[in-house]
C-alpha cells in the first residue's frame, strides 16, 4: 500500500488546475473567474454535487453563483478542495463560512464554527 | 507584522460521503 498517493493525486490535481489542463467549468465568484475540474468539485461540495450528478450538469462549462459567495471566501474553499488545507483568518473566516454554507460543505463550517470560536476566547 | 500562523490538525472526515451505488 502507498501510504502517501491520495495526497499525491490531489498534488497532481492541483497542478493541472493550476495550469489549466483538463479543466472543464469556469466558476464566476464574484465577477471573478475560476477554472477547476468538475469531478473534484463534485467530490467535495455537496452544492456541486447537485448540480453536476445529473445530466443537466452535462453541458454547463461557466457557471456563475448569483447570490452566492465572495470571491474572498470561496477561493480559500476551492484550494482546500486541492490541498486539503483550509487557510483562515479572522477577516476571512465569516466568507468562508458563508460560502461553505452556501456550497453544503459541512465539515468546513463546523471547522470555520470552531475557528471564530477560538478567536473570539481570550 | 504577520499575524501568528497555528496549524490545527483535523483527523475527522473533511467533506461530504457520495452515497454507494445500490
Amino acid at each position: 500500500e502507498f501510504t502517501r498517493h491520495s495526497s499525491d493525486v490531489l498534488g497532481n490535481l492541483n497542478e493541472l488546475r493550476l495550469r489549466g489542463i483538463l479543466t472543464d467549468v469556469t466558476l464566476l465568484v464574484g465577477g471573478q473567474p475560476l477554472r477547476a475540474h468538475k469531478a473534484v468539485l463534485i467530490a467535495c461540495s455537496g452544492f456541486f454535487y447537485s448540480i453536476f450528478r445529473g445530466r443537466a450538469g452535462v453541458g454547463v462549462d461557466v457557471l456563475s453563483l448569483p447570490g452566492g459567495p465572495e470571491a474572498g471566501g470561496f477561493a480559500p474553499l476551492l484550494d482546500f478542495m486541492y490541498t486539503s488545507r483550509l487557510r483562515l483568518s479572522p477577516a476571512t473566516a465569516p466568507a468562508v463560512l458563508a460560502a461553505a454554507t452556501y456550497l453544503q460543505m459541512d465539515h468546513v463550517v463546523q471547522a470555520c464554527h470552531r475557528f471564530i470560536q477560538a478567536s473570539y476566547e481570550p | 507584522h504577520e499575524g501568528l500562523v497555528a496549524t490545527v490538525k483535523e483527523a475527522g472526515r473533511s467533506i461530504h460521503e457520495i452515497p454507494r451505488e445500490e
